[in-house]
């Protein structure tokens, strides 16, 4: 059965479409077929890999408002063994728009229905916000990691964060597990990012064995250390992998996507 | 007459709070009167200089909510020449209790008419979100400053905000300026980021002399490198003067404050 995993923070620049396009394109890198949806109206993660939004005839924004289309039809080819849903900016309407429609929060669920079989690993690119888009990823999704900075402030809204994950496992979809903590833009030599960690891995040991969506959630290693290149190559419309293979962000990702594919082969 | 200034970016993570806080502190070491207005239901300006929200009686809720009241009964003294109007949770529900009242945008313009006058530098700390906070920070400021980190994603989303601002001194507050980018969690030293401010740059000069609010803006210097003691300080309710004041971020912290002060008696 194949794994879908919303990568999902409400705070902003955290690094999810970092993680999202960069772990999608590690896991494909491995002959694992991938989808990748792009659920953000700011579009990065379809201009991170090279696709203009701007140029789509058909997005996820489709997906969503027209449940009776077949959704294959707004899929495109992104790399090989990589497809995308990618969005464009009509998806900041979708907000509003799905408000008090029928079913909203599980448009996505059901387009996964018929779009999700074929792919191993389906990864979900949250905006930064825990809106309809967040909600509707959380309600097809069965896993959820957290990419987040080891950060005090970070922590902050990791209660909040959740709350919401627990709220959408009660209410809409039961099987909804986190399954950790991505640390992003990782300072790993510093004291302070050593202490958040800490502070994280002990509230996650406290959970364990409880009756939490969050209990078994642990901070995934390797961290993503702090690159550059990561920053660099969404402008050429490239992955790191294509971009600086040997650079310590390819590194860090490819270890990250081989510990994935790992840990399915595992079940 | 005293200048105000939004400190405004609706991209998460950005160095908002960051920036609000530590110019704040160094324009109040040179004892000028600063007044720091957090307008983030996240509150982390307030946390930042060690002020528990969630002890306040009032805050800048009650200032939004209830016009008829003194705005300076929710002022509270944060440090030498430095008063804060703090922010608590309650003010998540702002955006919508706003929605629909009577002169809602220009709540915090009105209680500037009498909180105002006493301070030589207002700074507003905004949210990550163009909504009625930040568009009642945009109404009340006179001036804006858009921290932001020289990444190609971060370019994304500047032409959006722009709009807003124009929006708003059309239609609101004709005064308003944008006079600058503050450069944030800056890597001086890649190409990548010489390469995105080289294209601020270019973008700013190419409005020099024309009608827009941001005709005359320029990139802030110096910027305001990466250095994990600003990460640091919030967690000691300090700010970075008080917690590391020999650290680059504190010198690039003084050396902007001292630069905005001396803008300020030239005029
Ligand atoms: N490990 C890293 N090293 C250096 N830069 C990074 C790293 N991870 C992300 N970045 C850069 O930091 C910025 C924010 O990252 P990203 O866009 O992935 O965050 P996000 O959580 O998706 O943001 P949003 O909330 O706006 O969707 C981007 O400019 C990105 O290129
Ligand atoms: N120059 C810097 N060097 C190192 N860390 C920094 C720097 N500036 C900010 N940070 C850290 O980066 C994170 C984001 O910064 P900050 O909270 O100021 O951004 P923000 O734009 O206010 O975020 P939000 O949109 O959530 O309000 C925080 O953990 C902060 O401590
Ligand atoms: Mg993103
Ligand atoms: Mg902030």
């Amino acid at each position: 059965r194949g794994r879908r995993i919303a990568l999902m923070n409400q705070k902003g620049g955290v690094g999810k479409t970092t993680a999202a396009v960069n772990l999608a394109a590690g896991i494909a890198e491995q002959g694992r077929r991938t989808l990748l949806i792009d659920l953000d109206p700011q579009a990065h993660a379809t201009l991170h890999l090279g696709i203009d939004p701007g140029a789509l005839e058909r997005s996820v924004y489709d997906v969503l408002l027209d449940p009776d289309d077949d959704p294959r039809a707004s899929v495109v080819e992104g790399r090989p063994f990589l497809d995308v849903l990618p969005a464009e900016v009509d998806l900041a309407g979708a907000e509003t728009e799905l408000a008090g429609m029928e079913g909203a929060q599980r448009r996505l669920a059901r387009a996964l229905e018929t779009l999700g079989p074929k792919y191993e690993f389906v990864l979900m690119d949250c905006p930064p916000s825990l809106g309809m888009l967040t909600i509707n990823a959380l309600s097809a999704a069965r896993e959820v990691m957290i990419p987040m900075q080891a950060h005090f402030l970070a922590l902050q809204g990791v209660g909040k964060l959740l709350e919401t994950v627990s709220l959408v496992a009660q209410r809409v979809n039961p099987v909804l597990r986190v399954m950790g903590v991505l640390l992003s833009m990782h300072d790993e030599n510093t004291n302070h990012a050593r202490e958040v960690v800490a502070d994280l891995e002990a509230f996650l040991e406290s959970a364990e064995g409880g009756e939490a969506p969050w209990s078994g959630a642990k901070v995934y290693r390797p961290a993503i250390r702090r690159n550059i290149k990561l920053a660099e190559c969404p402008s050429f419309g490239k992955t790191v992998f294509e971009y600086a293979p040997w650079a310590p962000g390819a590194l860090d990702f490819r270890k990250l996507a081989e510990g994935l594919v790992a840990e399915s082969d595992a079940r």
